[in-house]
């Protein structure tokens, strides 16, 4: 079972949009896959199609319900839905000691191909949480002056959990969501990050295209939306370049 | 003095961007502004060229260093910068009895025309200090899925605020941001909330204009780094509509 984690603390990057879009994809070609939403704003539960007033993951990491009581099966994969209340939750996990393993212990045994989650943009207790259940990571980011900034910090995050948690989490790589190469700006962070060597850059870019935004609203994946389109083109082979990377072991 | 919150949970929509070149605006036309970043990414502080470091809002709203030792006085307006702790400090202020008025109290008494506060992508208590402390809220949104649904519970987080906390708070208007009226996508967020007699609408709309996201790696406003842009006369004409809503009294 390969865990990852779709994270990034800025806004708006695309972290929703690959986690719901990578995980159909993984569906697609047979993967038996989980979807996680750890956002409190439930974008995923809602891009799903599902009740954001159900049992959540907070009742579950709180041990307040068990993994069966929460899943929401879905036809493609099955999904572990958000709430309004997970802000309240974060506050409560974060005082309760070794609070990080919560949902690490909550997916032991699952036989699942594939687990993906949605983090919210913040680097709280619901991220550590994420990363220290994780194999990968993988960061989506526009080409745009926050996101490098933020990037660091990201790091230096998942270089302490992995010290002290998680040796085994990995950065599966940097995704460019909607990162424009043309303007200078895009250029200079294209070359600041090819040059650390800490980072790996996929080598797949997702391009902008509306219909990724509006397959969400019919509660639909880009493939059952528009699977002609370029993010049905884009996320088809981001998901053959992850699984090529680490899907066969 | 006119309080005003740049807020939206949903990550990446502009509130930092509105905050500063609004802030900017302002103070070109001679009014004395303090902005304040309650995020902490930084992104703000980091705009405006200042240090995520040095002392910082956290520790003046739990009572650790007094509103002068925090302050840095920039050449167009004073600035209460974020720092990477206010992430525990949110938890920490989480705790407190009546946390919810810590910012409104800390400014009182101060003597400046406008402050702008620059919320984070969440609705929790960073956001309900600057809401409780506010005149106004300004809300920035793309025309797209997820913004729309989300603003539901900005609403709701205002109207309980104003009934139990801060009876003087209401909405200046939501603020379109790189909005693709176009589509019919955008057209439809835009029947709906002109339809919704809780909502006012700004006339102006902010424009993509890839100069707002390079003049923040210059630590420049808008108005600095490209006069002439389309982002500046945008930002321009923002201000001259809140003056002539809000500003004269
Ligand atoms: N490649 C793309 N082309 C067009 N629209 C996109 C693309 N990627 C994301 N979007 C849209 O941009 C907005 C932000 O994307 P998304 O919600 O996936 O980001 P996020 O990182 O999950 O945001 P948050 O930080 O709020 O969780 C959404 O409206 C989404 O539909
Ligand atoms: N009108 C615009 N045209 C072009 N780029 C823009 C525009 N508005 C914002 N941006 C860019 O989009 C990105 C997101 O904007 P910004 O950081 O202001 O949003 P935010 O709501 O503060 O995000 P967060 O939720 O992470 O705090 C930034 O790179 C910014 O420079
Ligand atoms: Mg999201
Ligand atoms: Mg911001």
């Amino acid at each position: 079972m390969k865990v990852i984690s779709i994270t990034n603390n800025k806004g708006g990057t695309g972290k929703t949009t690959t986690s719901y879009n990578l995980g159909a994809a993984l569906a697609n070609r047979n993967h038996k896959v989980l979807l996680i939403d750890l956002d409190a704003q439930c974008n995923l539960t809602i891009a799903t199609g599902t009740s954001t007033t159900g049992r959540h993951i907070g009742e579950l990491l709180l041990g307040e319900a068990s993994f069966d009581d929460v899943v929401v099966k879905k036809d493609l994969f099955d999904l572990l839905p958000a709430h309004r209340m997970l802000l309240s939750f974060e506050y409560r996990i974060n005082t309760e000691p070794d609070s990080g393993f919560f949902l690490a212990e909550n997916l032991e045994g699952k036989e699942y191909d594939f687990v993906i989650i949605d983090c919210p943009p913040s680097l709280g207790s619901l991220t550590v949480n994420a990363l220290v259940a994780s194999d990968f990571f993988v960061v989506p980011m526009q080409g745009e002056n926050f996101a490098y900034v933020g990037l660091d910090e990201i790091l230096q995050l998942t270089t302490k959990i992995k010290r002290r948690m998680n040796p085994r989490i990995k950065l599966a790589g940097i995704l460019f969501n909607r990162f424009d190469m043309r303007t200078k700006f895009g250029q200079m962070v294209l070359q600041k990050l090819t040059q650390n060597p800490m980072v790996r850059v996929f080598e797949t870019s997702i391009r902008q295209d509306v219909s990724l935004m509006e397959s969400t609203a019919f509660a639909q994946s880009i493939f059952e939306y528009a699977p002609d389109s370029r993010g049905a083109s884009d996320f088809g082979k981001l998901c053959d370049e992850l699984l090529e990377l680490y899907g066969e072991e």
